[in-house]
C-alpha cells in the first residue's frame, strides 16, 4: 500500500518556523532601505516534494516595521517592533525556497509594506501623530535644519543625508514634526568650510548613522537633533555595500 | 449526597453516545499564531 502522503505543515510547526526565519534574514539582507522588518504571522505554508531530500516551500509572511534602520548593526532580535500608536507599517511577502537534503535558501521574494490606516490609530488615540509623505516641504525643511544644526556642533565627521527614513506630523495640542534619517559620515571635519567637496568615505572606512529629530514649530520654535554613528561595519560578501546603494558611482 | 449527585450528573453526561472512532478535528494549520499584534 503506498505511503500516506505527509499531512501538511502546519504554520506554526517547528519545520514552517525554521523557513520563516531564513526567509525573514533573507529580505532583510537584502533591502536597502527603510527599516527591519520582524516575523508576525505565518500566513500559509505549502510545500511541494521533488524527488529525494528536495523541496520547494512557498511562504506568506506577515511582518511588522521595527525601529531599527536597515543599516544598523543592532541583531533583528534586539530590534523593537514598532508600536501600533507610533504607526505601525506591516510588510506582506510571498517567499519561494528551497530546501535540499536539510539545507534552506530562497529562490525569490516578493513583499510590499504599507501602514496602519489613521483611522485606526485616530480610534485609539486622537492626538498620536501620523505619518507623512517624506516629500513634505516641513519633512525636508526639517532635515536639512537638524543635520546643519549637528554639523555646526559636531567636533567629528561631517555627515551627509543618505535617506530619510520616516517622517510624523502632530497638529494638536501642538504642531511638531519629527523625522528619522539615515547619514553617512565623510572624508571632511564638520568643522570644515567647503562641505561641497566633501564625499562619502570609501567602503573599507564607511561610517553610517541614525538621526531623529524633533522639531516644534507652533507654539514654539524649539530642536532636538540626536545622532548615532554606527562606527564602521565590514561588508558581508552578501550584503551590498549600502553606500554604492545610496551613492552610485555616478553621483547625482 | 449533592456531590455524588454532580458526579453522577457528570456522568451521566458523559455517556452521550458519539460516534465511533470520533476524532475531534486538529486545529486549522494556518495562518500562524501572531507574535506582536494585528494590524
Amino acid at each position: 500500500v503506498p505511503a500516506a502522503p505527509p499531512a501538511p505543515l502546519g504554520c506554526d510547526d517547528p519545520e514552517s518556523e525554521a523557513a520563516a526565519e531564513v526567509a525573514v534574514d533573507y529580505i532583510n539582507s537584502h533591502s536597502h532601505h527603510g527599516y527591519k522588518f520582524t516575523l508576525n504571522t505565518i500566513d500559509n505554508i505549502r510545500v511541494l516534494p521533488q524527488g529525494p531530500n528536495k523541496e520547494i516551500i512557498f511562504l506568506e509572511l506577515d511582518l511588522l516595521e521595527t525601529t531599527c534602520h536597515i543599516l544598523s548593526p543592532t541583531p533583528l532580535a534586539n530590534c523593537t517592533v514598532r508600536s501600533f500608536t507610533d504607526h505601525a507599517v506591516e510588510g506582506d511577502c510571498d517567499v519561494k525556497l528551497q530546501k535540499v537534503k536539510g539545507q534552506l535558501s530562497v529562490l525569490a521574494s516578493k513583499c510590499h509594506s504599507h501602514a496602519d490606516s489613521s483611522e485606526d490609530i485616530r480610534q485609539l488615540c486622537p492626538d498620536c501623530p501620523l505619518l507623512v509623505t517624506l516629500n513634505d516641504t516641513e519633512v525636508l525643511a526639517t532635515v536639512t535644519e537638524s543635520l546643519n544644526v549637528y554639523n555646526g556642533k559636531s567636533t567629528g565627521a561631517y555627515l551627509k543625508l543618505l535617506e530619510i527614513g520616516r517622517a510624523k506630523m502632530q497638529y494638536h495640542p501642538a504642531h511638531v514634526v519629527s523625522v528619522e534619517f539615515a547619514v553617512a559620515a565623510t572624508n571632511c571635519s564638520a568643522a570644515e568650510a567647503n562641505v561641497e567637496a566633501c564625499h562619502l568615505l570609501p567602503d573599507d572606512q564607511s561610517d553610517f548613522g541614525f538621526c531623529t529629530a524633533t522639531k516644534v514649530i507652533r507654539p514654539s520654535q524649539d530642536l532636538q537633533v540626536n545622532c548615532q554613528l554606527y562606527g564602521h561595519q565590514v561588508p558581508t560578501p552578501d550584503t551590498p555595500l549600502l553606500s554604492r546603494v545610496f551613492w552610485p558611482t555616478s553621483t547625482t | 449526597s449533592v456531590a455524588r449527585r454532580a458526579v453522577a450528573g457528570i456522568a451521566q453526561h458523559d455517556k452521550v453516545p458519539r460516534p465511533v472512532g470520533f476524532v475531534p478535528p486538529p486545529p486549522p494549520p494556518c495562518p500562524g499564531k501572531i507574535r506582536h499584534f494585528k494590524i
